[in-house]
């Protein structure tokens, strides 16, 4: 009965099945799934791919066990501050990292194992009026703040035993910066979507603000989520929460934008839009390379492929919980599913 | 898109930005 709740749907005659259900875990002493991540975890010489579960009060971890079974590690209970986001750090190993907040982030969290006094803890990394973070390669976290003077952009480096080793700031534009990418094919390049519509670029090692350019009025609000420069174009991969239905693009998720960094001038390459038929709009989501993944206000998800543009897997809802959260699971090529009363199904895409 | 949409295009974008902007 759990397996046919969870069944993908087929669009349009695909023979195929893109997303294939794995497993189911279930905290019963959680109420809703806040968020879902995946971390790298070692113990006792084995190094393991587990999951993070989160909601609001408290943060668990999962390990793998045989039969596409999962055991509950620790939890890590939080304070007063409702835990709003796992923020994954890659390329890390035995850290999870949180945010806590109301309506925005209050406090950053690192949650770790101690292996000098054998226990679990947990250490503060920042606190403020927190816009958006992201977990960049090498253990390295940034952040947009704001005071009621400025806004702070700060890069913090943290080690496996939690500690911050070192704190950098790039020069912060004028407007506040609402999602951040790393990009790929650049190592020290590091883009940013603004308030009002822009696309920032920086350079990381030098802190300098290298370029604004405008992403334009008809998609509002748009947030990066990933970034790659081929070819001496700048391609951002933005999601358009705002975005308004038109005949020509449907009702868009996803869209991959070319820049040309040098000029500022882009243009529109190709659209992820909403199924044909499906009502609705884009709640929140996750791209991994060429795949994107987003809750819709269905509550389905749905799955893109962004090189085609097309829809590739669409989850309905459970009969009893509807989809609240989805994220690309480190490793391979997982998807996690979180649901409104706190379950977590993880499908093979 | 063609080089006369974006407009002259660099391969070493991030190196002359870099070498363009304040410090």
């Amino acid at each position: 009965t759990e397996a046919e709740q969870v069944t993908p749907v087929l669009l349009d005659g695909l023979r195929e099945e893109n997303l294939q259900f794995i497993s189911k875990l279930k905290d019963s002493s959680s109420s809703c799934a806040v968020d879902v991540s995946s971390v790298w975890w070692e113990a006792a010489g084995c190094r393991e791919l587990c999951v993070v579960t989160a909601c609001e009060s408290s943060v668990s971890l999962w390990k793998p066990q045989a039969l596409d079974c999962w055991e509950k590690v620790y939890t890590w209970q939080l304070g007063e501050i409702p835990v709003i986001q796992i923020i994954p750090l890659p390329d890390t190993c035995n850290l999870v990292c949180i945010a806590l907040g109301n309506l925005e982030i209050e406090e950053i969290r690192l949650l770790l194992y101690s292996s000098e006094n054998d226990s679990f803890k947990q250490s503060l990394v920042k606190s403020g009026n927190i816009k958006a973070v992201l977990g960049l390669k090498d253990g390295r976290l940034v952040s947009s703040s704001t005071t009621m003077q400025e806004q702070q952009v700060e890069i913090v480096s943290v080690s496996e035993t939690g500690r911050c080793k070192d704190r950098q700031t790039l020069m912060p534009p004028e407007e506040t910066v609402l999602a951040f990418a790393e990009v790929e094919g650049v190592s020290d390049a590091l883009v940013g979507t603004t308030a009002v519509n822009s696309v920032a670029i920086w350079n990381l090692k030098t802190g300098q603000l290298l370029k604004k350019m405008h992403i334009g009025y008809s998609y509002p609000a748009s947030i990066c989520h990933r970034a790659y420069s081929d070819s001496g174009l700048l391609f951002v991969v933005l999601s358009h929460p705002h975005a308004k239905e038109s005949e020509s693009c449907g009702n868009p998720a996803f869209r991959v934008v070319a820049f040309n960094p040098k000029t500022a001038r882009s243009t529109g390459v190709m659209f992820s839009s909403l199924p044909p038929g499906h009502t609705g709009r884009y709640l929140e989501g996750e791209v991994k390379a060429a795949c994107a993944a987003a809750v819709l206000s269905s509550g389905c998800i749905a799955v893109w492929d962004l090189l085609l543009g097309c829809c590739t897997a669409l989850l309905p809802p459970g009969s009893d919980s509807r989809w609240a959260v989805v994220r690309w699971s480190a490793a391979g090529s997982g998807l996690l599913a979180g649901q409104e009363d706190g379950s977590v199904c993880v499908y093979r895409y | 898109c063609s080089d006369s949409d974006l407009g002259p295009i660099s391969l070493d974008w991030f190196e002359e930005l870099s070498s363009e902007a304040p410090p």
